[in-house]
């Protein structure tokens, strides 16, 4: 998991800008 | 399935590939073919008009850092420059394909790591296909189509720069003659994240049974939008073995590129995608 943090995090979040 | 229910599924990926893709097909060849009424589209041809055109490619740039560029010369630091808005911009197209993955109807209901997997060996595959709507032989839009930059300019930089966008010019021209539009995208770029064959898989039935029903939707959609063009659709399903060339050939060239130039930082995001990575 921890080594795709960030594709998680954008499957996770909603919409919202992700801070990229 | 049912007619219609190909049917709505195929408006509803248009509806979402029109929503989070902001530069559209439609939009991108009325641009290249100057029908736009404004002639806003500024021209990088060479180096000068290149620097000219920076600010516009100033979109969440990440800073680089300038005591490593200053013992590289002029040239070198605007090709180290352009890349890193490259890859900003990719970083945020990788954001907005995912939105994309995550409105087709049962994606999010995929295991989590499988949707990372999915998108990991997918994204690149989509990004890919996505830019063949900006190019024509001539050059390829950027910059969500202010820019216009020129094939030959892209050659002149200096190796391996050179050789990275050439592959992709070469499959383009030949994937517009396809003539698909924004809606037949919409549907293969479905069909492109959906592929149950990517490494690490846990559980493939449920992506191959997703993807049976939007290829159906994208069958079906082929027939009603191009009913004079023959087995388009067999002809797009092989797109898919050349893409995935196109796309090993790009991360070879990345790592390469990552070893060479002792400047380059690669964004997190996409280091994360290409990590071990074919």
């Amino acid at each position: 998991k921890e080594k795709h943090k960030i594709l998680h995090q954008l499957l996770q979040n909603s919409t919202s800008p992700v801070d990229l | 399935p049912e007619a219609a229910d190909l049917r709505a599924l195929a408006r509803h990926l248009y509806e979402a590939y029109l929503k989070y893709f902001p530069l559209t097909k439609a939009k991108a060849r009325a641009i290249l073919s100057g029908k736009t009424g404004d002639n806003a589209t500024f021209v990088i041809h060479d180096m000068k008009s290149l620097m000219e055109g920076e600010q516009f490619l100033n979109c969440r740039q990440i800073p680089i850092q300038e005591h490593h560029i200053s013992g590289q010369g002029p040239t070198n630091a605007v090709e180290l420059r352009f890349f890193h808005s490259c890859q900003s911009r990719s970083a945020e197209a990788v954001r907005e394909v995912t939105e994309f993955a995550k409105s087709i109807p049962g994606f999010t209901d995929l295991d989590l790591n499988d949707q990372v997997t999915l998108l990991k060996y997918g994204v690149i595959e989509v990004l890919i296909i996505m830019m063949a709507p900006l190019m024509n032989k001539d050059g390829t839009l950027i910059s969500y189509g202010q820019i216009f930059m020129t094939r030959e300019f892209l050659k002149s930089l200096r190796k391996p720069f050179c050789q990275m966008m050439e592959p992709k010019f070469e499959f383009s021209v030949k994937f517009n003659t396809l003539e698909l539009d924004d809606s037949d995208m919409a549907l293969f770029l479905a069909v492109i994240i959906l592929s149950g064959d990517r490494p690490g898989l846990l559980n493939v039935k449920p992506i191959e049974q997703l993807q049976e029903t939007v290829l159906h939707a994208l069958e079906l959609q082929l027939k009603l939008n191009h009913p004079d063009s023959l087995q388009l659709f067999a002809k797009l399903l092989q797109k898919m073995t050349d893409l995935r060339q196109i796309v090993t050939d790009h991360v070879h060239l990345l790592q390469l590129l990552k070893k060479t130039e002792v400047d380059m930082c690669l964004h997190p995001l996409l280091q994360e995608i290409m990590k071990d990575l074919y």
